[in-house]
């Protein structure tokens, strides 16, 4: 690079840098990443293909590290599964998704709209209800969320449900007000089930950038991550960012969101994703 | 107020007599950084940083102090100065306005999956009619669940009427929208496309048609603020085939940097021409470069 000069491995460095900042990476995870490459160089290892294998086993060794399957509906009866994320990420369109899914191995699924703020959000989630043969809770628009998510609850184990979801608003993390709420949505679900949500999933929009980490962060501080899906990756983003989270917070990604349909639903698979990315 | 990065790259350059070319590296790598964390493209980063480097070695300026003389700014501050006005620049000319004075004023909005188009949509709606206009919205996403309520609800919350006819497509929904809007005497009408993949080649033959067959005053480019290192290459697209006017960077009211805003500009060369604050309607505001450039540079 012009700007910056130096050595032949100094290039071979940037151009292994810009590869993973060019894919929302980051700076700090790049950096982490970059260690073991440096130390291979150091070593006088300076074959770029190797070098690169370097690279790509740190990555997935931080996804590796991280990776656990979902909590399954053999093992808690309602399964209790909270869906948050900011605005647009995609959470109601992948409850559509995993509904389906779990349907389809003989489950039987209950759907919280649990989202009462933004148009028309009951109305979409009823849609996915009906595609993927699960039964949906809603009340008004306006409506307190935890009254729906009590209620979801509730039909759950008063019908021997085997997984309930709950749908939940958009929310930017700086709006100290729904981060709140969100606390609050968790402690309606523990007082019903009390080791519940079994699992509760930061959704986050592929074609994220940095801001990924502190949305993770602030989530998790309202109510605890156990994993996160990461959507829209059939577009051009890498979604490089989910390897902050992985590293930096230790999160499962537990599916990626491939398109719109109700199959567009694939579990993570590290090696796929790194392939992808770099 | 600096951010950490800004502030580390103006403390390599404390005690400096003078910018040079070696003592500006560490600052200029400082600034690197803080641009990568706003979600700038790195190839925008590049030829800002190589513009600020050549801005900096430049003149050193002088302004008036408190006592009336004439006297040399430090050159961290003319680091600094170099770094705002190069942004300020780079991020393009404010109050571009809205070509909406057609018979009626078209207005196509497009964009990713999820980045705001539809509540933009209402949120243009309810400046037009606070500047006296009579709009009408055009619900032509007619794939995604509920698209068409989600417009009904915000045009009954403003009682501003909703073009919709089932099962009709979103070309032949358009063009009898703006028939339907000329005989009503609805003087602009704002298309609400379906979000869609720059890639996806079908989905955007579609938005070339629609705008080949109304031909818009305006199509607004409508992008997540949090977006990375994608801005570039879907605006790129975007703009190949529809030629935007302008773009709509939402979600600002989150703390997002919007390097994106820079990027995109820089690329397509169009302007930026509203900021999504929020989520109500009423969240809607006129694009100024120098708040969002402060907030880009940290
Ligand atoms: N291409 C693509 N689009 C997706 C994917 N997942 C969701 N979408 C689209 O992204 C948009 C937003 O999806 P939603 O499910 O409404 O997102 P949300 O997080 O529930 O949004 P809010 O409730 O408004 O916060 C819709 O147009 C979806 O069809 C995906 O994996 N790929
Ligand atoms: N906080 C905040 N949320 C916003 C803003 N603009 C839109 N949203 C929210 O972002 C989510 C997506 O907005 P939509 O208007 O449905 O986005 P869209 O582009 O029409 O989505 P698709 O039609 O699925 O592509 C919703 O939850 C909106 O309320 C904004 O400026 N700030
Ligand atoms: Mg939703
Ligand atoms: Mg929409």
């Amino acid at each position: 690079d012009q700007l910056f000069g130096g050595s032949i491995d100094d290039d071979m460095l940037e151009e292994l840098e810009e590869v993973l900042l060019v894919s929302d990476v980051g700076v700090t995870t790049t950096e982490r990443i970059l260690t073991p490459v440096r130390e291979a160089m150091r070593n006088g290892n300076v074959d770029p293909a190797s070098l690169r294998h370097v690279m790509k086993t740190t990555m997935s060794e931080m996804l590796m590290e991280v990776d656990a399957p979902m909590a399954s509906p053999d093992d808690h009866k309602p399964l209790v599964l909270l869906v948050v994320g900011v605005n647009g990420s995609g959470k109601t369109t992948s409850i559509g998704k995993i509904a389906a899914r779990y349907v389809r191995d003989g489950k039987s699924v209950i759907l919280g709209a649990a989202d009462t703020y933004r148009a028309a959000a009951a109305d979409q989630l009823a849609v996915w209800a009906e595609r993927a043969g699960a039964t949906l809770v809603r009340h008004k628009e306006g409506a307190d969320p935890g009254a729906v998510v009590y209620e979801a609850l509730e039909k759950g184990i008063h019908t021997g449900a085997d997984v309930v979801i709950i749908d939940t608003a958009g929310r930017l993390q700086t709006v100290r007000p729904l981060m709140e709420q969100l606390s609050k949505i968790n402690r309606v679900i523990r007082k019903l089930v009390p080791d519940g949500p079994h699992e509760t999933l930061l959704v986050v929009d592929g074609t994220m950038g940095q801001n990924a980490l502190s949305q993770a962060r602030s989530f998790h501080e309202a109510t605890p991550l156990t994993g996160v899906v990461v959507t829209k990756l059939d577009g051009t983003a890498k979604g490089g960012m989910v390897l902050a989270i992985s590293s930096d917070m230790a999160k499962p990604i537990k599916f990626i969101g491939i398109g719109e349909q109700i199959d567009d639903l694939r579990p993570f698979d590290p090696q796929a994703f790194l392939d992808a990315l770099v | 107020v600096l951010s950490r990065g800004f502030k580390n790259a103006t403390m390599k350059l404390r005690g400096q007599t003078r910018l040079t070319e070696e003592n500006l590296k560490p600052a200029l790598r400082e600034v690197r950084t803080s641009l990568i964390q706003a979600d700038v493209d790195i190839s925008v980063i590049k030829d800002f940083l190589a513009r600020v480097k050549e801005k900096s070695l430049g003149e050193i300026v002088r302004v008036k102090s408190p006592t009336g003389q004439m006297v040399k700014v430090t050159p961290e501050d003319h680091f600094i100065k170099a770094c705002y006005d190069e942004m300020a620049e780079m991020m393009g000319p404010e109050d571009v306005g809205l070509d909406v004075d057609g018979n009626p004023g078209i207005i196509m909005m497009v964009g990713l999956q999820g980045s705001g188009k539809t509540t933009t949509t209402g949120k243009l709606a309810k400046m037009l009619l606070e500047q006296g206009k009579k709009p009408l919205l055009v619900a032509a996403d007619i794939y995604r669940p509920a698209a068409v309520d989600q417009l009904m609800v915000l045009g009954r919350r403003l009682d501003v009427p909703v073009f919709s006819i089932k099962g009709m497509k979103p070309v032949d929904l358009s063009k009898m929208a703006v028939a339907q809007a000329r005989s009503v005497g609805r003087d602009v009408v704002i298309i609400d496309t379906a979000g869609r993949l720059a890639i996806d080649n079908a989905l955007m033959d579609e938005l070339v048609q629609i705008k080949g067959t109304v031909h818009p005053d305006e199509v607004l480019f409508v992008c997540d603020a949090m977006i990375g290192q994608d801005a570039v290459r879907t605006a790129k697209e975007f703009d190949r085939r529809l030629d935007f006017t302008g773009f709509v960077l939402t979600k600002l009211d989150g703390d997002a940097r919007g390097g994106a805003a820079l990027s995109i500009r820089q690329v397509t060369g169009k302007p930026v021409k509203f900021l999504g604050q929020g989520e109500e309607l009423d969240k809607l505001e006129e694009f100024r470069a120098e708040g969002l450039a402060q907030r880009i540079l940290g």
